[in-house]
């Protein structure tokens, strides 16, 4: 799975994903990359997420979505959001799970709960960054 | 105004050194590089969210390193049938793909089923003709095929056979 999030000099939000799914995947299965709320999630003020992992955990936790509804109801930042969802809740289902994130205010979140997540960022100093593991 | 971010990732898991050599390590981090300059070059120029986004995952589509477009896992029955979805903050607006067999890149047809459709998910054969129908490119679905997921298939099969599925680690199970 890949997946983008961004911001853009007008403060405009956006997040994107796709995926082949799994290894030996039963024909017609599908995860949360396709599932608005589940796999890919944006919302201006609020933030952008892009999710990666094993799909129907996210699905049934609306993973996505739950990002922006702990930031825009319970007052977390992106931080306290992405680290509840990804180190306390996905984990507790014993699966892997990461995601990249981004706020209305430019601030990046990219947890994972696996040895390594593909990721990269350019945030506001420009600066091009990528790394694979923790 | 904030000043412009972006940030991708390219899948998370075991990422073991063995299951890619070091020269395949180098082309994926150059392939994660790419997708950031292919983004930052829309953002930098006062350009959208959206297409910034669109445009660094066509990139990681387009890369044989990651489990998206070219370089897909396969299916219990050795095809590839993908998922994708896009979504604009600023409209709430979204759009979606799954189980198409032979988009070459899913985001572009996420998108179109955002802006040109009154859906928000569009699913197989259907989604593919509608596709092809607003001129995306589209491939055979071996076009999406690698060495790579053909052997971690083969892998996982050889342990169905043997009744030893349970074994197979997070890396087999998923890619």
């Amino acid at each position: 799975t890949v997946g983008a999030v961004a911001l853009d000099g007008d403060g405009r939000l956006a997040a994107a994903t796709s995926t082949g799914g799994f290894n030996n995947k039963p024909a017609g299965r599908v995860g949360d990359t396709p599932v608005i709320g589940a796999g890919t999630y944006a919302r201006n003020g609020v933030c952008a997420v892009s999710c990666t992992g094993q799909g129907e955990v996210f699905m049934r936790r609306v993973a996505a979505y739950d990002v922006v509804a702990r930031m825009s109801y319970a007052g977390q930042t992106l931080r306290q959001a992405t680290d509840a969802l990804v180190l306390d809740m996905l984990s507790s289902h014993r699966i892997g799970a990461g995601l990249v994130a981004v706020d209305a205010a430019g601030n990046v979140a990219m947890p994972f709960n696996t040895l390594g997540m593909a990721r990269g960022w350019i945030a506001a100093d420009g600066r091009l960054r990528v790394a694979t593991h923790k | 105004m904030p000043s412009p971010v972006i940030a991708i990732h390219g899948g998370c898991g075991t990422l073991a050194a063995d299951l890619q050599s070091a020269a395949d390590w180098a082309e994926t981090r150059a392939h994660l590089a790419a997708a950031l300059r292919a983004a930052w070059r829309i953002l930098a120029a006062g350009g959208a969210a959206l297409d910034a986004v669109e445009a660094a995952v066509v990139v990681l589509e387009d890369s044989p390193h990651f489990n998206a477009g070219h370089g897909a896992a396969l299916t219990e029955d050795a095809v590839h049938e993908l998922d994708a979805s896009i979504m604009d903050g600023a409209t709430m607006a979204a759009g979606a793909v799954c189980t198409v067999r032979t988009i070459r890149n899913p985001v572009r047809a996420a998108r179109a089923v955002m802006e040109r459709s009154d859906c928000v998910l569009l699913a197989g054969a259907a989604a593919d003709a509608f596709a092809q129908a607003h001129g995306l490119a589209c491939v055979g679905n071996g076009y999406f095929t690698t060495e790579r997921r053909v052997q971690a298939l083969a892998a996982l099969k050889a342990r169905a056979a043997r009744g030893t599925i349970a074994l197979a680690s997070e890396a087999e199970r998923h890619g």
